[in-house]
This record gives C-alpha cells, sequence and structure tokens, in this order.
C-alpha cells in the first residue's frame, strides 16, 4: 500500500515541536508528557514563543508564527537555555 | 538577558576552518568586522591567532559536529551558535558550512551572523526587539551600516562597560627629504620611476630627471595601509607590496582584485610574520625577501621558492651583515638600505662598491 503522506497539519505540528524543542525547552520541561503529545504544553510554548517575537499570542499554530518558525536563525535557544 | 562576561578586556580568536564560499581574506575581514562592532563600544580587545587555544574558537561545521552539544541542519534554518564566556566550549563560535556565506546581500551575510553570534560569545542572549542585532531570526541588514541597536549595546554595556578613552591620536608627522636620519619603510623601481614609501607617504624620481615628487600614498592607491614593510618590481610589469603577512599586487595604478593575499602563499613558513625588504634581479628574475638575519630567493618564473634558503644574508651577500630596510636595483646595482646608510652592491662581483645616505637620490644640499 502506499505510505500514507502526513497532512500538512501534521507536518506544521512536527515542525513546530522540533522549533519548541530546540529553543524553547519543550522537550526538557515536558520530558516524558511529549510523549504523550500534551496539547496545553504544547500550546503554552506557543503562546511563549509569540509572546517573544511579538506576534499575537494565541497558543496556536497559524500562519505568522509558522513563518516565523521557518525563517533562518540562529541556533541558540531565545531564553532560558541559554547558558 | 545577559550572563557574566569574560573576566578581562583582552580575548584573543582563532579562526579553525575557512568556508569555501569566500575568498580567505573576506572571511577573516568579515570576522574581524564582527568583533569591532563590539569593541567599539566596550573596553574589550580581540587579537587574532593562528595556533592553540583562544578565547573564541571559530569553525564551520556541518549536522552533528565533534563535541558540540548542538547540531546543525542543513541548508537554512539554524545558521550558526555560540556558547557563552567560559573555558573550553566557552565562547567558541560554529557557523553551519551548509549554508551560502557571503560578503554582500546575496546568501547569509557572513559579517551578520558572525556580529550575532560573537553578542552571545561574550554573553548576551537574544532580545526580543526587532531591531537588535540580537534578535533571534536573520535579517538582511545593509552590512555598510553600523549594526547595533540601542538594545544591544545597553546589553553589552551592563557586561563590560563603556570603552576606555582612547588616548589623543598623534598627528601624522610628514616626513622631510633631507632629513639627516631619514629611513625608509620599502623602496621599488617602477618602470622609469623609484618610488620610496614612508609612512603615509611616498617619493618618486625618475631616471636621470632631477625633480622629486612627493605624494600620499593613498592617491595613488586608497586601499594600501601606510607603513608598508616591502615593495619590489616583478618581471611582469607589478609591483608588489608588503605588510606584516598580507601582500598586495599592482599593476599601474591599480591594485588587483583579489588582495591581499597571505604571505604564505608564496612559499614562506608559517613563522614569518613579515618581510623587511625585497628586490628582484631583472637579469635572473630572481626575487630576493629579507627577513631579519635570513634571505629568500623566489624564482619569479616558476613563482616558487628557490631550494636552499633561507641563508644568512652576510652569507648570500658576502659584506651586507645589517639587517636590511629596503631593497630595489638601479642600473645593475642592488641598493641596501638600513636606517640612514645605503649600500650600493655590485652583485656580480660580491662586495659593496659605494656608501651613502639613503636620501642622495634627492638631491639634498
Amino acid at each position: 500500500f502506499p505510505l500514507v503522506r502526513m497532512t500538512e497539519n501534521e507536518e506544521n505540528m512536527q515542525l513546530a515541536q522540533a522549533y519548541l524543542n530546540q529553543f524553547y525547552s519543550l522537550e526538557i520541561e515536558g520530558n516524558h508528557l511529549v510523549q504523550s503529545k500534551n496539547r496545553s504544553l504544547i500550546d503554552d510554548k506557543i503562546r511563549e514563543m509569540q509572546a517573544f517575537f511579538g506576534l499575537t499570542v494565541t497558543g496556536k499554530l497559524d500562519s505568522n508564527t509558522l513563518e516565523i518558525m521557518k525563517t533562518p536563525r540562529c541556533g541558540v535557544p531565545d531564553v532560558g537555555q541559554y547558558g | 538577558y545577559t550572563l557574566p562576561g569574560w573576566r578581562k578586556y583582552n580575548l584573543t580568536y582563532r579562526i579553525i576552518n575557512y568556508t569555501p564560499d569566500m575568498a580567505r581574506a573576506a572571511v577573516d575581514e568579515a570576522i574581524q568586522e564582527g568583533l569591532e562592532v563590539w569593541s567599539k563600544v566596550t573596553p574589550l580587545k580581540f587579537t587574532k591567532i593562528s595556533k592553540g587555544i583562544a578565547d573564541i574558537m571559530i569553525a564551520f561545521r556541518t549536522r552533528v559536529h565533534g563535541r558540540c552539544p548542538r547540531y546543525f541542519d542543513g541548508p537554512l534554518g539554524v545558521l550558526g551558535h555560540a556558547f557563552p564566556p567560559g573555558p573550553g566550549l566557552g565562547g567558541d563560535t560554529h557557523f553551519d558550512e551548509d549554508e551560502n556565506w557571503t560578503k554582500d546581500g546575496a546568501g547569509f551575510n557572513l559579517f551578520l551572523v558572525a556580529a550575532h553570534e560573537f553578542g552571545h560569545a561574550l554573553g548576551l542572549s537574544h532580545s526580543n526587539d526587532q531591531t537588535a542585532l540580537m534578535f533571534p531570526n536573520y535579517v538582511s541588514l545593509d552590512p555598510r551600516k553600523y549594526p547595533l541597536s540601542q538594545d544591544d549595546i545597553n546589553g553589552i554595556q551592563s557586561i563590560y562597560g563603556l570603552p576606555k578613552e582612547p588616548a589623543k591620536p598623534k598627528e601624522p608627522t610628514i616626513p622631510h627629504a633631507c632629513d639627516p636620519d631619514l629611513t625608509f619603510d620599502a623602496i621599488t623601481t617602477f618602470r622609469r620611476e623609484v618610488m620610496f614609501f614612508k609612512g603615509r607617504h611616498l617619493w618618486r624620481i625618475y631616471y636621470d630627471i632631477t625633480d622629486v615628487e612627493f605624494e600620499l600614498i593613498a592617491s595613488f592607491w586608497p586601499s594600501l595601509p601606510a607603513d608598508l614593510q616591502a615593495a619590489y618590481e616583478n618581471p611582469r610589469d607589478k609591483i608588489l607590496v608588503f605588510k606584516d603577512e598580507n601582500f598586495w599586487m599592482i599593476r599601474g595604478y591599480a591594485v588587483l582584485p583579489d588582495y591581499p593575499k597571505s604571505i604564505h602563499t608564496l612559499g614562506f613558513p608559517g613563522r614569518v610574520k613579515k618581510i623587511d625588504a625585497a628586490v628582484c634581479d631583472k637579469t635572473t628574475r630572481k626575487t630576493y625577501f629579507f627577513v631579519g638575519i635570513w634571505c629568500w630567493r623566489f624564482d619569479e618564473m616558476t613563482q616558487t621558492m628557490d631550494k636552499g634558503f633561507p641563508q644568512r644574508v652576510v652569507k648570500h651577500f658576502p659584506g651586507i651583515s645589517i639587517r636590511v630596510d629596503a631593497a630595489f636595483q638601479y642600473k645593475g646595482f642592488f641598493f641596501f638600505s638600513r636606517g640612514s646608510k645605503q649600500f650600493e652592491y655590485d652583485i656580480k662581483t660580491k662586495n659593496i662598491t659605494r656608501i651613502m645616505r639613503t636620501n642622495t637620490w634627492f638631491q639634498c644640499k
């Protein structure tokens, strides 16, 4: 059977999680929770990232937020993990 | 967001490897200027070293690399990262070699990314001020404009304070042709002329014409530094001028593109850091380079250093047991100058034929 292609939403969520892992310590704080895809924690992290970039804080993966996540950037975490 | 910074103002940096995307000299310049962005507003000073462990070790890496706990992700995405002040990885700065690094607006401007990463290496975290250099996302600013915002300056000065008051710059002295103690930085022929370099100026004389012209070096070659150290005319109607580990090639009144280059590309060993003097023998097309008490010989035809060098100057030019300031060839003779003395030398009979003042060329009374 042909492999089921990830929907665009799933791809975007995967990108968002990788981004939040790397720059907003999602993984560290979420630890085993991330396995169960605890949405509220992810929403919190999205809100934190939106606040940092001056976006509308919705906790939702809207197009502006996704666009920022796709912009080339520095690999140092934004807040908290630096050090 | 700042962390305790370095506990010293004088920091060293070392470029471990170079991206093939840019000329080596362009990478050196981008890194140096990326550091100067911060030294302009703090007491920090940065010195480049070429071996050993520097405070800031700079490298171009891809994907997972060495001991670094962070990784790169191929083209786009993450462009670079750096570590806060401290021993070991502290201060180290890595650039993603999978990016296209440039020195202008295309691709990713290395100077801009470097200046941002060095902010981390000095103790700054990311800023959420969209106009700040320490804003995490790459913004293609005009690299010729000073990139720090007030937010960046407040941050770095909260760690290191303000720059020290620069000592009042000494008024540049104007050399005088008939000063009995006049010494030269470098001398070269140039077609039917002889040029004598000193500080920011040069004198020109023409074969068998008595008048002497006095010019600013920058009026011919604005991109050349002052205080050159050696110069010679090669058999291809070009002049090469040297300062520290760099040399420039000049055709007519244009400095050729892609210069300066490193003197080590000519075949000098790494320990040679500057050239004292140089002269090309028009007959044999061999160029002699003088470094301290040593001389090298370069074959202009094969563009390689001759074997059997370096030799002691006094061994190859009996009688010349001095360090040479400047040298040139005129009407078949070599002229070596040292301080205010000049030695006319017959290279066939290998002996000094006359000893004169260095500025006898200027018809001083």
